[in-house]
């Protein structure tokens, strides 16, 4: 039988009790607990104050602090669940958690939902994917001439966007995405299964005296 | 896969900064 009892006081400020996590989330304590591991490696990579700054998060993303990519700053705006400009550990945790391979697919359909629907309105509009698209062809090598581009938003509204009102809604997307099921695919991070193998040092610090899983 | 082939999402999905698995490596 698993006996948690936490120790106390050796918590950094915005560090959430692993158990209370693991309990509102996919993890086990022991993947929380690796979780934190990896946690402490890239909120401390700039400043070592227990909290991802969005350089942080590019620098873990990309290994290069430099690179501005629309999409690793819409990904940290949905991490940054509280809006504080930076991501705490519980953050982090129930963010990584919508990515776990069991968790709910109508998560992830709303997750990358949110994700691709830039200025919050509800809808993803033509011009936002527009403007991912003109994202992509820069930070890729990739050359796509402005008539190629509507061919494509054209071919891509006249599946998605069944009332044709030029936006797509909730109901839209999840109707698209059933029916191409390899736009989730980035959704699920099959790493989240081996967690603790990845980053085995968690048992040294693991903050509960025994650990169940 | 010529990129015309592929709806917007599906172009858009194989951007580096929707890579998450990338925060995994040491």
């Amino acid at each position: 039988m698993g006996c948690f009892h936490s120790k106390v006081a050796r918590q950094p400020p915005g560090h959430e009790d692993p158990v209370v996590l693991a309990s509102q989330t996919a993890f086990s304590v022991s993947e929380v607990e690796a979780l934190y591991e990896l946690f402490k490696m890239i909120s401390s990579s700039v400043v070592d104050d227990g909290l991802i700054s969005k350089e942080e998060f590019q620098l873990a993303l990309f290994k290069n602090r430099k690179k501005e990519n629309l999409f690793a700053n819409r990904i940290f705006d949905l991490f940054d669940v509280k809006q504080k400009g930076v991501i705490d550990f519980g953050d982090f945790v129930r963010s990584l958690n919508v990515f776990h391979p069991n968790a709910p697919q109508e998560d992830k359909i709303n997750f990358a939902f949110k994700l691709y629907d830039l200025d919050s309105t509800g809808f993803i509009e033509r011009q936002e994917v527009k403007q991912m698209l003109i994202a992509l062809l820069c930070e890729s090598e990739m050359k796509l001439a402005d008539e190629t581009i509507e061919i494509i938003l054209d071919k891509t509204f006249i599946e998605a966007d069944v009332d044709q009102d030029g936006k797509i809604d909730k109901s839209e997307w999840q109707n698209f995405v059933s029916r191409n099921p390899s736009l989730l695919k980035i959704m699920t991070l099959p790493y989240l299964r081996d967690i603790t193998t990845t980053f085995p040092s968690f048992v040294f610090n693991s903050e509960v005296d025994e650990i169940a899983t | 896969v010529a990129p015309v082939t592929m709806n917007a999402f599906e172009l858009i999905s194989t951007s580096q900064g929707l890579n998450l698995s990338t925060l995994f490596e040491k």
